[in-house]
């Protein structure tokens, strides 16, 4: 997977910066939960920007993220 | 919007539209 890196993200446009940022974090998060990485990914990318830059550079900050998304997604589920 | 689409399903290749739609 190639890096993104905060100047590639704002040097795009912003809807085109969501979709990058969505590129970035689907095959991590397919990696851990496959069935829901594609609603996972989209409650994520309703987080600002510059936070889901700062999950890139920290696994555990977006791994948070990660499992607060299944239990909304599950409880919403349920 | 209706809650039954929540979350909005992020595609590679399909441009995000995030919630505006719901």
């Amino acid at each position: 997977q190639e890096p993104l890196t905060a100047s590639m993200l704002t040097s795009a446009p912003p809807q085109e910066q969501k979709q990058m940022l969505g590129k970035w974090l689907l095959p991590l998060i397919q990696a851990m939960h496959p069935a829901l990485a594609g609603k996972i990914t989209g409650m994520l990318l309703e987080i600002d920007n510059s936070e889901l830059l700062h999950m890139l550079e920290c696994p555990q900050s977006l791994w948070s993220k990660v499992d607060e998304a299944v239990a909304m997604l599950q409880a919403h589920q349920a | 919007g209706s809650s039954i689409n929540w979350p909005p399903e992020f595609h590679p290749g399909v441009p995000w539209k995030g919630l505006q739609n719901i």
